[in-house]
Parts: structure tokens; sequence; C-alpha cells
């Protein structure tokens, strides 16, 4: 309890920060392997000069992901958690404080893949992205619907695979609708590109007003 | 620390329970969606006749997972956690509690998706799985090595879709060999049946001496 409400003091800190710089922050979540490393790759590849951008990547081992999104240009900064299961306010600020915040218009925070933990943690962001994978089945965000909740924005990701896992697309957005029904839900897939540039103009309506 | 202990010592209690009631009891601890269910799904239509059995499983929200498993004919008590990212000791004591250990051989325990928490919870099992699915990423290893250290047995699973994914084996054997010397490595599929023998066969290995 006193870690979470000291967690909210730094996360406000956070969003005060962000905002004053006219940035978009956004938190990914999602289980291990859900795809949110790959769509930020992509993202980053196709956008970061027309949106000048920054991730900050928590895991408990390696800087596998940070090396993975810093080939496109954009600065990656890696936050190792050791065995704590999810990105917290306080890591996020010590990292922002690595990035010129002034010249970025987005910045993406990609937690430790984990459907449950990370809703506890607010981290300063000003979007929040579910992710879940045709591969996972379609009873996900019934089970684990704090993180479907939490989300103002859902993606069902590498829909490329859909037809060679058999995935149930009716049921899994009833699901995911039941769940969540505030939440924008979009099919996207990192490697075939579908679904992407809804993603993006998803991104570029929720960037702040230019001052 | 002291939420740990007393865990431990819980734990403790059910090991000894198993132990005089001759039982193997296995944890299964993987990300949401690995095919935890799945697996226990086919193993329980395939060997519960031979190897009396039933399943503690655990979720944050809905008894989907022990209705499935209870079709087969064995027990199957659903544990719904609410937000605790993990089963612990006491809940599965309390499961027991419904269980007529002295007609059972094997009792296996479905933890809650999470490859992070999970492992700081001795249940007081006998055997520690961990799966991992071929539509993870093969990094997966090496960026959350906690699971795979825990685990006596990993099992890399939807083998059936490998080449659909571009599934690259020897990266992923390489990697797991590297976090886990010691663990046996089974290659499975719920769907196909590819490797499901050995996994009954090496559940059959670990079956407590009779008396
Ligand atoms: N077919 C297909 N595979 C994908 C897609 N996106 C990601 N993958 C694969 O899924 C696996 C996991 O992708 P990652 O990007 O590492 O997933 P992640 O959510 O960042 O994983 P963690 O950071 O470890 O939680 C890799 O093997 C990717 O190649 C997609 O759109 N289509
Ligand atoms: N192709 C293929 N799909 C599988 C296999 N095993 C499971 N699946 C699919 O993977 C999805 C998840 O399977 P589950 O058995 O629910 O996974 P789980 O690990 O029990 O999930 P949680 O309990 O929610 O953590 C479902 O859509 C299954 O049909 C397999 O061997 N091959
Ligand atoms: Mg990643
Ligand atoms: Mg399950
Ligand atoms: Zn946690
Ligand atoms: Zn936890």
């Amino acid at each position: 309890e006193a870690v979470h409400g000291k967690n909210l003091a730094v996360a406000h800190e956070n969003r005060e920060r962000f905002g004053r710089c006219g940035i978009l922050a956004a938190n990914l979540l999602s289980s291990p392997g859900a795809g949110k490393t790959a769509l930020l790759e992509a993202t980053l590849r196709d956008t970061h000069v027309s949106m000048p951008s920054a991730v900050i990547v928590g895991d408990l081992q390696t800087d596998n992901d940070a090396r993975r999104l810093g080939r496109w240009g954009a600065t990656a900064i890696q936050v190792t958690t050791g065995d704590i299961c999810h990105l917290d306010a306080g890591m996020v600020q010590r990292a922002m404080a690595e990035l010129d915040l002034s010249s970025l218009s987005v910045v993406y925070l990609e937690n430790v893949g984990n459907l449950v933990c990370p809703t506890s943690f607010d981290l300063g962001e000003s979007l929040r992205v579910a992710l879940v994978s045709v591969t996972e089945g379609e009873d996900k965000p019934l089970k684990y619907p704090g993180a479907f909740k939490w989300a103002d924005l859902i993606l069902v990701t590498k829909i490329d695979l859909a037809a060679a896992v058999g995935f149930d697309r009716d049921t899994a957005i009833t699901n995911l609708k039941r769940v969540s029904p505030a939440a924008r839900i979009l099919e996207v897939s990192s490697r075939s590109g579908a679904g992407m540039e809804q993603w993006y103009e998803t991104l570029r309506g929720r960037l702040p007003a230019r001052e």
C-alpha cells in the first residue's frame, strides 16, 4: 500500500513532465512474446522521423529489446528489473533523465511481459495499450480482465497467423468488448503490415495539441 | 519476506502430505496462453485411468480451465485468485482438502499465467514444469530466466506451429540449455500429439515408488 502510494506520487510527477513537454507517453502491456517489441520496431521504422520518438523498455534480464529498438534511429533505454515483474514510475523517472524530452513527440514505455501486475503501477502515461496475440486463445480477456479494463486501446496482434492457428475472431472480439466496452480495438500484424496505418493514425490523434 | 516464510511453512506441509499419500505433484508454469490447459486436457484424456489424477488450477477470474479439465473424468478444482498473480501454498492446501488424496497418483497444479512471480511461491510440488510455446520467441528463456532455472522439465509447446511461425529451434534449445543446463527439455504438441508419449513417460518415471 505504501509502495503503491509512493508510486502514484512519482507517476504524477512523470505525467506533469511529459505534459509540459507536449509528449504522448504510451504504456504497452501484454504477456511475454505477444509482440510489443516487434510492433515498436515497425512503428519506429515507419514514424520516428515524422513523430520524434524514444522508448523506455523494461525486462527482467538482457538488453535484447533495447538493442532491437535502437536500430531505427530512436533512443532506446533498457531498464533491467532483476526479478521485479513490472515497470514502476521511479524506474521510468530515472530513464526519463537520460532523454532530451524537449526534442520528442512520443515516448513508448514497453512494460515487462506480464498480464497481471503492471496495471497496479501507474507510470505517468497518457495512453494505455494492451496487446493480445491470436496465438494466446480467445478467452484471455475474460481470464485476465484487469489488463483489458485498464487499456484505452487494445491491439490484437499477429493477425497474419489467424488462419494457421484457427483463430475465432468473433469470440475474441466479443470477449474484448464485454470486458472493456470503452476501449478501441485494432487488429494488427507487425509482419504483414495489416492494421498498422490505423495504429499510427491513433497515435497521431493522441498527440497533445501544439502550443 | 514474512509472506514468503509463511508460504514455505505451508508448502512443507503440502509436500509432506503429497509424499505420505504417494502422489506426484506437478506445478505447471508458463505465460498466459502457452498451452498448459490444452496439455493437461490431452494428458487427462490419455492417462487418468492408468494414473488416477486430479487438477488444481489457478486463474484470476472464471472457471473456464476447470470446466475444460473436468470433462475427462478427473476432479478439477478451480482456484480464483482475484488480482493475485500466482498460486500460493495456502490456496493449494485449501483445494487439497476437497480431494480424496488416497485415491490419486498425480495432482497437477496449473499456475496462473505468469513467467515471473509464481517461482517465488513453493506450492509443495515434487516436479516443476515450465512451458514455453514456439509462438513466443526464441529469446524468452534469456529474458525470463527465473522460470526456466526453476524448472526440472521444460516443455516447448505448439510445435505443430513451428513452420508457420518460422521457429528457430536451434536458437531456442541453445538458449534453454544455457539458462537451465540441468532441466530435461521436450518438444510437444497437444494438437498433433507429437512428443506427448515422452511427456507421459517422464510423468510415470517420476511417480513415487509404491509402498
Ligand atoms: N507472425 C508474426 N509473428 C510476430 C508478430 N509480432 C511478433 N511476432 C513474433 O513473436 C515473437 C515475440 O515477439 P516480441 O516482439 O519479442 O514480443 P514481446 O511482447 O516484445 O515480448 P517480451 O518483451 O519478451 O514480453 C517473436 O518471435 C516475433 O517474431 C506478427 O505480427 N506476426
Ligand atoms: N496449434 C496449437 N495450439 C495450441 C496447442 N496448445 C494450446 N493451443 C492453443 O493455444 C491457446 C491457449 O491454450 P491454453 O491451453 O488455454 O493455454 P494456457 O497456458 O492454459 O492459458 P492460461 O491458463 O490462460 O495461462 C488456445 O487457443 C489453444 O487452442 C498446440 O499444441 N498447438
Ligand atoms: Mg519485448
Ligand atoms: Mg489454462
Ligand atoms: Zn508482480
Ligand atoms: Zn506477482
